[in-house]
């Protein structure tokens, strides 16, 4: 305050060795009380920000488990037409940009975020805009698929946030602690996941063991009338298990998602949901966050028996574009205002072939806006 | 952005403490950087 004070004077001042000028042209230079205050609370809220920021990563330095609390900001971030800013950004990463100011653009992004430019397939400045930067491939053989055949490779490059086997029937995952979702929430009603979950697979005595078969039966012969020519996994594999991971992708990191085996994708569910943003603090303050925001989740069989990925959407990044589909558009204006209705399912050939991918092929890619 | 994957995995179910002790082991850790195609865990021949 006693450099606003200070300024005050000296515009004043300079106001009046300018021949006074008269009231009005010392006014004109007045910072009006609103616009102080606007900025004195925006550096206050900002600091509090920083200190937050710095208190939970001496925490998390600490070991401390970061726990769930929703804070006013989630509220706020609650009323915002997110979709449209989401599409906003959208348009205006597509402007093209001078290329002769590419590489100077897409360099003070890589900066920012860590991004490997190195990488890149292509020179910078055949990048014609911010967002075909951003969905950029990658040159041959940057990402060498682990040809162990009983492995499971990562579909996307990012930052490990959870993972773990699905023990509990009602099949939760832990958002932080302090809070946990539903898989079925995730995937959605018509999963087959619930067959599965339900299927007990880890009771102990055999006959049970005959019956968790039988009921797994029950459950891919549902999937094989939806697919009467992919092969049962049940019968040519022993007990399975359920197991989940959450990966994060930076802004920096490559957004293309891959196939992380063998797979044969039956069915694609997509949710138009919210755009939360989906950042470390997010996952901390907004409640169900994974389950409200715009995903497509697509579902099939590999040679281990279900698999399913759900690729997430977030502010930033609105759009997820699928490689086996093309034409699958989300993000799109929305008519109405109500929150999203049941998701919009795609069978994927309806006489069960599904979209045979081979482990490592691209599968989908998000996208700015 | 994110991505969650769910899937089935071999696990072995050890008969005598009857508890399921997984054969399918995750090769990450929590907050491990990983990048497409490299293991997220293995399963093993009992």
């Amino acid at each position: 305050s006693s450099l606003l004070k200070k300024l005050h004077k000296t515009t004043q001042a300079r106001a009046f060795a300018n021949g006074g000028g008269g009231g009005s042209k010392g006014d004109s230079f007045l910072l009006p009380g609103a616009t102080v205050a606007t900025l004195l609370m925006l550096g206050v809220l900002h600091g509090r920000r920083m200190y937050e920021d710095r208190k939970a990563e001496e925490a998390r330095e600490n070991g401390a488990e970061l726990e769930f609390q929703p804070d006013v900001k989630s509220k706020f971030l609650r009323l915002l037409p997110l979709r449209s800013i989401s599409r906003c950004w959208g348009l205006l990463t597509s402007v093209e940009i001078p290329v002769s100011l590419r590489p100077h653009v897409y360099g003070a992004w890589a900066r920012a975020f860590h991004s490997n430019l190195e990488e890149a397939a292509l020179p910078l400045d055949e990048y014609a805009s911010l967002r075909e930067f951003f969905v950029r491939t990658l040159k041959e053989g940057s990402r060498p698929i682990d040809p162990n055949p009983r492995c499971l490779v990562s579909p996307v490059d990012g930052t490990v946030l959870r993972f773990g086997e699905l023990r509990e029937a009602g099949a939760m995952i832990e958002q932080v602690k302090g809070f946990s979702y539903s898989v079925f929430s995730l995937l959605g009603a018509n999963s087959f996941l619930p067959m599965i979950a339900k299927g007990d697979m880890h009771e102990e005595s055999s006959e049970s063991e005959n019956t968790s078969r039988e009921k797994n039966k029950k459950s891919w012969l549902r999937v094989s009338l939806a697919s009467p020519k992919v092969w049962d996994p049940v019968s040519e594999c022993p007990m399975n298990g359920l197991f989940y991971c959450v990966i994060y992708l930076n802004p920096g990191d490559y957004h293309r998602i891959h196939a992380p085996a063998d797979w044969n994708v039956l069915v694609r569910r997509h949710f138009s949901g919210r755009l939360f943003p989906v950042n470390e603090r997010a996952t901390r303050t907004i409640r169900n966050l994974y389950v409200e925001n715009e995903r497509v989740v697509l579902e099939g069989l590999w040679k281990e028996g279900f698999m399913a990925l759900a690729a997430i959407g977030a502010t930033n990044i609105g759009s997820i574009e699928l490689s086996i589909e093309p034409e699958l558009q989300t993000n799109q204006a929305r008519k109405k205002l109500l929150p999203s209705g049941p998701p919009e399912e795609q069978l994927y050939e309806p006489d069960g072939i599904g979209r045979m991918l081979k482990k490592g092929d691209e599968v989908a890619a998000f996208n700015m806006g | 952005s994110t991505v969650v994957l769910v899937f089935q995995a071999p696990i072995s179910l050890s008969q005598e403490k009857g508890d399921s002790s997984s054969e399918f082991k995750f090769s990450v850790q929590r907050g491990d950087r990983v990048r497409v195609g490299e293991a997220l865990g293995r399963w093993y021949d009992q």
